[in-house]
């Protein structure tokens, strides 16, 4: 389960002070499927960055699986990143100097997995996002909704417990988007929680829980028969 | 006018033949409000960076205002670039250590505009976009729709003939959306060239002409009776 409790995130700009998230609280169970939805810049990425243990609260606590995330060392962290959370994001952060299949094979090959199966393993993953032919395209020489897909094929690959992703069908034409939420929603019906963040109502209905946010809080939270 | 005759734009990975733009042949006149719809990976961004000249065919004629594109020199494209073609970039392309008020003065800078001047014009551009606020923001200090504005007032600060746009509101709620769309049409109503790639099919049918593509090639053009 993922407990934030009277959460904020300041950063200070030109000594100015901004409340990317205002003391917010939120509970979701492990196995949830929420959407974020919001205007641009009322912290929606801040907040999915706290969620995928990327970033820290300034104030409050964050409480991961019976853990308090706040009191785990960098290198806990790592794990927690490398084998709870999967995440995409939402400039997707591909490694521009290695192919497709490599990007998504690196998490098992930094986790010891040999070679081969590694690269197997990520074959598979990468079929099930529709893009087995850019299997030796560098990041540069894919579209950027080409792009997209090989980072959400990067994130499910640990099979991690929780998916968090930061507008995954944001580069995609209908057909694409809907064979991602399709995959994602999958993933979801066994187990996964799913966290998704998007400017897209159609997607943003979709799950079972609706929340919005503005200016750093949420607005309303259809959990709560508000949305 | 934009006139492209014939034109392919071929990749070669490993050893294998990508047509990412397979013999087109697309005519629109200064003033016209086009968008480019189609699947990922149609080649809508290969086609919009032909015509913004960051990309060369591998056969056929890019014709631009009456030039022979394929026959500038590379200063002289980097004046076309500067002076008649607004870009804004799929992937945003700001500069890094730059904030989002130098990001957008920076082509008149690098024009000799005096340093205030070029300050006051970036100014109202950043007004245009509703982000005055973000001026002392660098770009990992915004978020993602933030960036994308930016880039679009960087676009528009040149006063350029022709305005090409890859995903303009993709990463934009409906309302900053809508804030862009209108922007940008009023900017075409003015006189200027609009040509819009999009995945939001809203957004692709506020435009005049309608073009779509698949697979290198264009599979309807509303121009042509066949949307
Ligand atoms: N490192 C930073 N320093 C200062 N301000 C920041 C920083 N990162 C984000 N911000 C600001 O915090 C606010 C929230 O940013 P965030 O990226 O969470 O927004 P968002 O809801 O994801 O927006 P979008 O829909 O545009 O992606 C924005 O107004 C942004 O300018
Ligand atoms: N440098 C390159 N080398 C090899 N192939 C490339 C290169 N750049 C693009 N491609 C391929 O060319 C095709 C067209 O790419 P393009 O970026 O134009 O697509 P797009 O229509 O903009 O897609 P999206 O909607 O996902 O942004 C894609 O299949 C892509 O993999
Ligand atoms: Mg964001
Ligand atoms: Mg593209």
């Amino acid at each position: 389960m993922i407990r934030l409790t009277d959460v904020s995130r300041v950063y200070t700009v030109g000594g100015q002070e901004l409340r990317a998230l205002d003391h917010i609280n939120l509970t979701i169970q492990t196995g949830e499927y929420v959407s974020i939805m919001g205007p641009s810049g009322s912290g929606k990425s801040t907040l999915l960055n706290m969620l995928g243990c990327l970033d820290r609260p300034s104030s409050g606590t964050y409480e991961l699986d019976g853990q308090q995330v706040g009191n785990l060392s960098e290198s806990e962290l790592a794990k927690v990143r490398r084998y709870r959370i999967g995440f995409v994001f939402q400039s997707f952060h591909l490694i521009k100097r290695l192919p497709a299949l490599e990007n998504i094979a690196l998490p098992l090959i930094l986790d010891g997995v040999p070679h081969d199966q590694a690269r197997d393993r990520a074959r598979a993953a990468l079929d099930s996002v529709g893009l087995l032919k850019r299997e030796h395209h560098r990041p540069n020489q894919m579209s950027g909704g080409e792009q997209q897909r090989i980072a959400i094929a990067r994130a499910i690959i640990m099979d991690p417990s929780h998916l968090l992703a930061d507008e995954p069908t944001g580069n995609l034409d209908t057909k694409s988007g809907t064979g991602i939420v399709d995959l994602l929603e999958d993933l979801n019906k066994r187990g996964k929680t799913l966290i998704v963040v998007t400017h897209d109502p159609e997607m943003g209905k979709r799950a079972k829980r609706a929340v919005r946010m503005v200016d750093g809080r949420f607005a309303s939270d259809s959990a709560q028969g508000g949305a």
